[in-house]
């Protein structure tokens, strides 16, 4: 162990393992989340290689795709000894694509992060049992395409047109411009061969707006793409190259009526559309996922300054005073500036996400349960904190990077690559700018109505202030 | 609104929360004025929601501030209830960095909305030092206590060893040029360049 670095350990104050413990949310989670570690870790040796620098785009993903299938068949192993559950599998898969055994994501990620919390939030109990056992045993691979070439976060702009045909019971899912191509789905390039689709729903010539509905796009046994889908990679980008982002275009393409997503609104055989209880239950998904963008931020901006800290204390620049030793760069207190309020940004977002799951966790019970009073606050919340938390961790993955100088700027830091990972989180799954702006919505609407309303929890200050 | 509100603001982190919580709400306040102001003045909603939409996005920023501080401050005084009063001190630390941070990076708003003083601006920034000073012994306690493996960081800069040096020396000897002594290139192009025979 360096001598500098045991120093700093020696003089700590307080007992590291209490805060790892409260960190992780009591003994038994960081036992656990330690056994995953070491199960996760176990084929370490198969992952050591040429760093992923030195591949060619193509090799890249092929290395991906190899490590990936190690990894998650570790996660199916875990499955099968019944150490993972619906229930906690985020926190495995967020460890995994967390852990830099992927370093630069993962083709499968989507799979999990979108395409199983897609069916569990969207399809009836008949397709939950039809599609659910094989996309968790990974028989299937999936992907979620919303995104298309000319529209991003504006989901009622979508072009990509699902219309219902009676007499043959199938939509036909087209792309009627190449704006209408899905663009940016992780793994759906080479890797999956389903995909949940996001598309405007037409029955008996009337536009129902956006629905879900599972695609087939590649053939099960030759990973051939089925006739009438264009589909490829979308190429190369700033960081996540191995995650093998896709376009996909529809060309009048069929699928059977049950292949449309029918938890909250149906289409019946002859072509009747029953609406939704509710027009935004679909918000659930969403808000899942910027839940664990945020949680991926807490991940990421742990690790960075992890790095910034220890590097700060190994290395010596400069004299504090004149014929003085070189001074630790991390008794300078421009770096106490740049590195400390990360460590407790990390803090704070953890701790404010796990609210925000808790938060999240009880709205849905709210809603099963027909109660949608505290949804626009969820969404407006969920908003927020992806926007805020992916900018702040960017911002500070950068100033780790900074404070660790010349050395911060080698790929081998990884700091360049936590990079890419975080600022790319600023721009998927909703733009930061709209995000806010859909937050701004919601304050809007409870300022004008401060006298009349009892407000929820996270803006019953503004009645106060 | 904010007048007698802010008392405490500038020593206590409760206080800048508020003080967070008063700018937020005078953003929104804000916006939902000069909307109202366009749409009155003839302009319809949505483009008055357009040309507000800057302010809009500092209100929601605002807004989200406030919850991020807030939920910190809340969960740490849940917390400090059952852990050594070493971490508590340690954990306070961390939540007033993060206040005290944010309140000066957004001085501007504060100084807009709030009653706050020049004098207080400086003991502000007096406590951020002073909180930097008191979390410095315990930096490299505090990323420890991440928990993150050598295999997971996979960084050369940040094993738990610090082992900096020898490792991005072993990171460099992994470098295809490194494998061979001289690179084709040499011969192909920069001896003749250097020759002039190019």
């Amino acid at each position: 162990i360096n001598q500098d670095l045991q120093r700093e350990r020696d003089k700590c104050t307080f007992n590291i393992q209490e805060l790892t413990t409260l960190i992780d949310g009591g003994p038994e989670k960081t036992r656990e989340r330690k056994d995953r570690e070491n199960v996760m870790l176990s084929k370490r040796e198969v992952f050591d290689g040429v760093p992923e620098e030195y591949l060619s785009h193509k090799e890249r993903y092929e290395n991906a795709i190899r490590n990936s299938v190690i990894a998650f068949s570790l996660v199916r192993k875990m499955q099968e000894e019944g150490k993972t559950s619906i229930s906690n599998y985020r926190d495995v898969v967020g460890g995994l694509l967390g852990s830099s055994v992927l370093r630069d994501g993962s083709p499968l990620g989507l799979h999990y992060i979108m395409f199983m919390p897609a069916i569990l939030n969207q399809g009836n109990e008949e397709q939950q049992e039809k599609w659910l056992p094989r996309a968790w045993n990974c028989s299937i691979i999936g992907s979620y395409a919303q995104t298309e070439l000319g529209h991003g976060t504006f989901i009622r702009g979508l072009e990509t047109t699902a219309t219902y045909d009676a007499a043959a019971k199938q939509f036909v899912l087209h792309s009627p411009t190449l704006t209408a191509y899905k663009w940016w789905p992780g793994g759906l390039g080479q890797t999956a061969n389903y995909c949940i689709v996001v598309a405007q729903l037409y029955t008996k010539g009337q536009c129902h707006g956006i629905h879900s509905f599972i695609i087939q796009v590649r053939d099960e046994e030759t990973h051939m793409p089925l006739p009438g889908l264009k589909i490829g990679e979308i190429g190369a980008k700033l960081g996540l190259n191995a995650v093998n982002n896709g376009f996909l275009g529809f060309d009048n393409f069929r699928i059977p009526r049950t292949n449309m997503l029918m938890k909250h609104a149906q289409v019946l055989e002859d072509g009747t559309y029953v609406k939704s209880r509710h027009s935004k239950l679909n918000y659930g998904a969403m808000v899942f996922v910027r839940v664990v963008i945020v949680f991926d931020m807490v991940n990421y901006l742990s690790k960075a300054v992890t790095i910034a800290i220890r590097f700060s204390a190994v290395r010596r620049q400069c004299q504090l005073k004149a014929g003085e030793a070189e001074c630790q760069i991390l008794d300078y207190v421009t770096q106490q500036h740049k590195l400390l309020v990360c460590v407790a940004a990390a803090h704070a977002f953890r701790i404010t996400a796990n609210k925000l799951w808790v938060t999240f966790n009880e709205v849905n019970e709210q809603l099963v349960e027909g109660n949608m009073q505290r949804l626009p606050e969820l969404h407006a919340l969920a908003c927020c904190l992806k926007a805020v938390t992916t900018a702040d961790t960017a911002a500070c993955v950068e100033r780790c990077r900074l404070a660790c100088g010349g050395h911060g700027y080698m790929m081998s830091s990884s700091l360049p690559l936590t990079y890419g990972l975080v600022t790319a989180a600023c721009t998927y799954e909703g733009e930061n700018t709209v995000l806010l702006l859909q937050t701004a919505r919601f304050l809007v609407k409870t300022y004008q109505q401060l006298d009349s309303k009892t407000l929820t929890p996270t803006v019953a200050y503004l009645k106060s202030a | 609104a904010a007048d007698g509100f802010c008392d405490s603001w500038s020593n206590t982190t409760d206080g800048i929360i508020r003080g967070f919580q008063v700018v937020a709400m005078r953003k929104i306040g804000q916006c939902v004025t000069v909307m109202t102001n366009r749409v009155n003045r003839g302009m319809s909603f949505e483009d008055a929601w357009n040309m507000t939409s800057v302010q809009l996005v500092a209100a929601a920023e605002a807004h989200c501030r406030v919850i991020i501080m807030s939920t910190f401050l809340e969960e740490v005084q849940e917390m400090s209830r059952t852990v050594s009063p070493q971490l508590k001190d340690v954990l306070y630390q961390l939540v007033e960095l993060y206040c005290v941070y944010w309140a000066l990076e957004k001085l501007s708003d504060l100084l807009l909305y709030t009653p706050i003083s020049q004098k207080e601006v400086e003991l502000l920034r007096l406590w951020y030092e002073e909180t930097l000073t008191k979390l410095r012994p315990n930096a490299v306690g505090l990323v420890d206590a991440f928990d993150l493996r050598d295999e997971m960081l996979q960084s050369t800069l940040g094993s738990y060893d610090g082992r900096v040096y020898e490792r991005l020396m072993e990171e460099a000897m992994k470098s295809p040029l490194n494998a061979e002594p001289v690179n084709h290139t040499f011969h192909k192009y920069l001896k003749p360049f250097m020759q002039g025979k190019l």
